[in-house]
């Protein structure tokens, strides 16, 4: 159904997009809305319906070049087929994670994997200073080696519980439980309210929530 | 008690201010 270079919403099924209300936070409405979000990404430099990494990065910096570590793993984590390319469905499935009333287990995991660069499963201390380098790097700020090593030191010390110089998942858990702000990336606000970001979905919808 | 080190940020605070992390840029343009 989802199959969007052929179809366009009103020849979805209606089942199809319950399904992916009924799997996900959202309503069969606000799938429909998020689908107008999607088109838009979708054909913002290649009109495919399927969103590319340089769209991805379009949408969140506002320049189709440039390598970002971070960008790589956004787009891996929602890329769940490991095509290339990020699909409608996987689309809501990721979305569904940063949802208001997501569960904080799902949070968790998925900042878990975000920060797991190599995917170990465990978050290490090369993969801390290559992301903290890289922020570093898009801020054009400047710390000295001396206050960086103790920044991650800290950082070590409070998450890495067994002190082998990797956090695991379970560690990663306790960790953010004690510092719920490093989850604020993980919620937007936004998806409470897409109906009314993307009202366009009116004139395509199969349903009346 | 009695030190003067700087408080010093989380390392994973300092990683979370990437603009690339915050998808709220979907939702602005």
């Amino acid at each position: 159904c989802f199959d969007c270079r052929q179809n366009s919403p009103r020849t979805c099924q209606y089942v199809d997009l319950a399904r992916l209300a009924h799997d996900s936070p959202f309503s069969v409405n606000e799938v429909e809305a998020l689908y107008e979000l999607f088109k838009k990404l979708s054909c913002s430099i290649i009109d495919d319906m399927l969103i590319h990494k340089e769209e991805l990065r379009l949408a969140l910096f506002q320049a189709p070049y440039g390598e970002n570590i971070f960008l790589d793993r956004v787009f891996d984590l929602f890329d769940e087929k490991k095509n290339g390319v990020i699909e409608f469905e996987e689309f809501i499935h990721a979305l569904s994670v940063f949802h208001p009333n997501a569960p904080i287990e799902e949070k968790i995991d998925f900042a878990f994997r975000l920060y797991d660069l190599r995917q170990t499963g465990f978050i290490e201390r090369e993969e801390v200073q290559q992301m903290v380098a890289t922020i570093l790097m898009e801020s054009d700020m400047t710390l000295s080696d001396e206050l960086l090593n103790l920044i991650i030191d800290k950082t070590f010390a409070d998450a890495d519980s067994d002190k082998d110089g990797k956090i695991s998942k379970a560690e990663w858990k306790a960790y953010v439980l004690k510092h719920p702000s490093l989850l604020k990336n993980m919620t937007l606000p936004y998806l409470k309210d897409v109906t009314t970001a993307f009202p366009s979905f009116i004139f395509n919808t199969e349903v009346e929530d | 008690k009695g030190s003067d080190s700087p408080t010093i940020i989380n390392a994973f605070q300092l990683i979370g201010m990437s603009s690339f992390l915050d998808l709220s840029g979907f939702f602005e343009q």
